[in-house]
C-alpha cells in the first residue's frame, strides 16, 4: 500500500498528445509506452560521492492495453488473449499489464566511506522497450 | 533530483513529492544500489588525477554506451582486452565481473609494524566489500619509471608478501603472494597477482595487516623499491599504486529483503 501511495505521488499529468484528439475512440486511450523518470544525482547532490553518471534515465511503463492490440507492437500473445478473456468477463478478468520487455544494465561509479572506488554492474535496471503482457 | 519526460520533448522537475518522500526516495535509490547509506569518502582525490579513480573512470568510460547503460558484451570485450597482459592470467574470472573495485592505499594511517616499512607496505580495506560478492580476481596495480643509467637488460625481482600475524603479538610473518622480473628500462604499470590475499581479506577482515613489497637486484640484493623506478608516495597521484578487485555477485537474481 506504502508503494502504490509513493507511485501515485510520482504520477504526472501528462498533457494530451496532439494528435489524439483525431484518433478513433478506441485510441483515445494513452498506448502502452515507455517514459522517462530522471534521476539526477546532481540535483540530489549525490556528487561527492557518485563520480558517474551525472543520473540515469530510470524509465518506466505507462498507458493502457487496451482492444485492439494492433497498436502495441510488443504485446505478446498471453496479451492477445488476456484481452479476449477480459472482454467476456470485464469485471472479472483484468486487461494485459503494460510492462517492460527488455531490460539492459547500467554501470554506476562511487566511492564508498573508505575513498576506494567501486564500478557496479546493476542488470535489468534501464528499460529498453515496454508492451503489454 | 527526479524529472519526468511528459511526452511532448519537454521535462520537467517532479517537485510534488515533500522531503519527507524525497528522502524515503533516496533511501530506496542507495537501497538499490546496494547500500545502507549515503556513502562519505574521508578524503579523494580529484577523479581526474588521482591513479584509483582514473584507472575506474577510464574503464567507466570505455563500457558505457551515450545512454549511460552499458552493453554486457562490450564490458566484457573491454575487461577481456585490459587484461591480456594481466597478472591474473585466467581472463575467465575477470569476464565475469559484475563489480570492479579499486582500493586506496591507506598504509599511512597503520601503526607500522615492519622496520623500513616506508613505501614497502600497502593496505587496503577490505571491511566494507560485502561477503556476497565473490572476489574472481584482484592485483596490486604499482608504478614504475625507467631507472636512469641502468644497463640494457638489467632486470629487478618484485616481490608482494601478505603480511600475516604471529603467536606473539609482536610477531609478523610474510607469506609470498607473487613476484616478477621486470626490466630496469621498463615505464608502465606493473600488475602482480594478489587473489588470495584479497579473499583472505574479505573473509576475516581482521587479519588484514596489508602487503609488503620487497625488490631485489640481480644479485639477490635487497634494494629499496624507488631504486628500481618503483613510484612511491611522494609521486605524482596519478601514479600511485593501488589494488584492483574483481568480484562476481553469487546470486544473479535481485533478492527482495524485507526492510
Amino acid at each position: 500500500a506504502a508503494r502504490a501511495a509513493k507511485r501515485k505521488n510520482l504520477e504526472i499529468s501528462y498533457p494530451d498528445e496532439p494528435l489524439q484528439m483525431f484518433a478513433p475512440p478506441s485510441y483515445n486511450i494513452k498506448s502502452c509506452k515507455r517514459k522517462t523518470l530522471y534521476v539526477s544525482f546532481k540535483a540530489l547532490g549525490w556528487q561527492d560521492w557518485i563520480i558517474a553518471p551525472d543520473g540515469y534515465s530510470a524509465f518506466y511503463c505507462d498507458g493502457e492495453c487496451a482492444f485492439p492490440l494492433n497498436a502495441q507492437m510488443n504485446a505478446t500473445n498471453h496479451a492477445i488473449v488476456q484481452t479476449l478473456v477480459h472482454l467476456m468477463e470485464p469485471e472479472k478478468i483484468p486487461k494485459p499489464c503494460c510492462a517492460p520487455t527488455k531490460l539492459t544494465a547500467i554501470s554506476v561509479l562511487y566511492f564508498d566511506d573508505n575513498s576506494n572506488v567501486i564500478l557496479k554492474k546493476y542488470r535489468n535496471m534501464v528499460v529498453k522497450s515496454c508492451g503489454c503482457h | 533530483g527526479f524529472y519526468a519526460d511528459n511526452g511532448v520533448y519537454q521535462t520537467i522537475a517532479v517537485d510534488r513529492m515533500r522531503r519527507k518522500e524525497q528522502r524515503e526516495m533516496q533511501q530506496e535509490i542507495l537501497t538499490l544500489l546496494g547500500l545502507h547509506h549515503r556513502p562519505k569518502p574521508l578524503t579523494h582525490g580529484s577523479a581526474e588525477s588521482a591513479s584509483a579513480p582514473k584507472f575506474m573512470l577510464d574503464l567507466y568510460n570505455t563500457l558505457k554506451e551515450e545512454d549511460g547503460s552499458i552493453d554486457e558484451k562490450l564490458f566484457t570485450d573491454a575487461l577481456k582486452e585490459r587484461h591480456l597482459n594481466s597478472s591474473l592470467g585466467n581472463v575467465k574470472t575477470i569476464d565475469d565481473a559484475d563489480m570492479i573495485m579499486s582500493f586506496v592505499n591507506h598504509a599511512e594511517t597503520q601503526r607500522p609494524i615492519i622496520r623500513h616499512e616506508r613505501d614497502r607496505r600497502f593496505y587496503f580495506d577490505f571491511s566494507e566489500v560485502p561477503l556476497e560478492e565473490t572476489i574472481t580476481g584482484a592485483e596490486l596495480r604499482l608504478y614504475k619509471t625507467p631507472v636512469e643509467g641502468a644497463l640494457p637488460n638489467t632486470s629487478f625481482t618484485i616481490q608482494v608478501y601478505r603480511v600475516e600475524q604471529g603467536q606473539d603479538p609482536e610477531d609478523k610473518f610474510l607469506r609470498i603472494e607473487s613476484n616478477q622480473t621486470v626490466l630496469a628500462s621498463m615505464d608502465g604499470w606493473i600488475l602482480m597477482n594478489v587473489t588470495h590475499a584479497a579473499t583472505l581479506w574479505q573473509a576475516f577482515p581482521a587479519y588484514n595487516l596489508g602487503l609488503f613489497l620487497s625488490v631485489h637486484n640481480e644479485k639477490g640484493e635487497d634494494v629499496h623499491p624507488w631504486e628500481a623506478g618503483i613510484v612511491g608516495r611522494k609521486g605524482a597521484d596519478d601514479k600511485q599504486a593501488f589494488l584492483v578487485s574483481f568480484f562476481k555477485t553469487a546470486q544473479e537474481l535481485h533478492v527482495r529483503r524485507t526492510r
